[in-house]
């Protein structure tokens, strides 16, 4: 169905940005 | 290109708008109306960092506004100036070239359009403070269609930030 691959695919984007996010250095020195 | 031209910011702000009631304030929140007062505003910046949004700070932001639009504009001034001193001082990022929001079309007439990039700065606080894990996890488990705007959004800011 490519209504679910294509869902799968956004889930897959926003799961990678978020993910990201977290693993990024905030501002604060150390 | 800038990412948000493909997005309605009116859409942005209906999504923030969900976003914002995950903080669950004291204040009601549930409409544009409720939030251009200022109050959930501040409320939801002093969750995201209570030592920088200290109850000397919050003090300051009038609760009983009514439909008082010269104090709305007041607190949203102070706000707006809150976020952007937030983000020189404790973030230690500038955003530029990013049209700040209008408070005077927020305060006046309930600008959602200007509402959202209000909400947008906010945005950018909760996903770069200390306890981002916190609220970026809350994003996480949001309907997907949110989250998809709420990313727009971030990425939108990130292109606007330099350190």
């Amino acid at each position: 169905d490519p209504n679910m691959k294509g869902a799968a695919a956004n889930e897959g984007v926003l799961a990678n940005f978020f993910n990201s996010l977290l693993s990024k250095k905030t501002g604060t020195p150390g | 290109m800038n990412p948000l031209e493909s997005v309605d910011r009116v859409e942005l702000c209906e999504s923030l708008l969900t976003w914002i009631q995950t903080f669950g304030v004291e204040a009601p929140c549930k409409t544009v109306e409720d939030l251009t007062s200022g109050v959930v505003m501040a409320q939801v910046l002093q969750k995201i960092d209570p030592s920088y949004f200290d109850d000397n700070w919050i003090n300051r932001i009038k609760t009983e506004v009514g439909d008082n639009w010269r104090l709305k504009i007041s607190n949203l001034k102070k706000i707006l100036k809150g976020i952007l001193d937030y983000n020189h001082e404790v973030l230690g990022q500038q955003i530029n070239d990013f049209t700040l929001p209008d408070v005077n079309l927020i305060g006046e007439h309930s600008d959602a359009s200007e509402l959202g990039r209000m909400l947008q700065l906010i945005l950018g606080c909760a996903v770069n403070c200390e306890q981002k894990q916190e609220y970026i996890k809350t994003i996480m488990m949001m309907e997907e269609s949110v989250q998809h705007v709420v990313m727009t959004a971030i990425q939108e800011l990130m292109s606007k930030e330099t350190p």
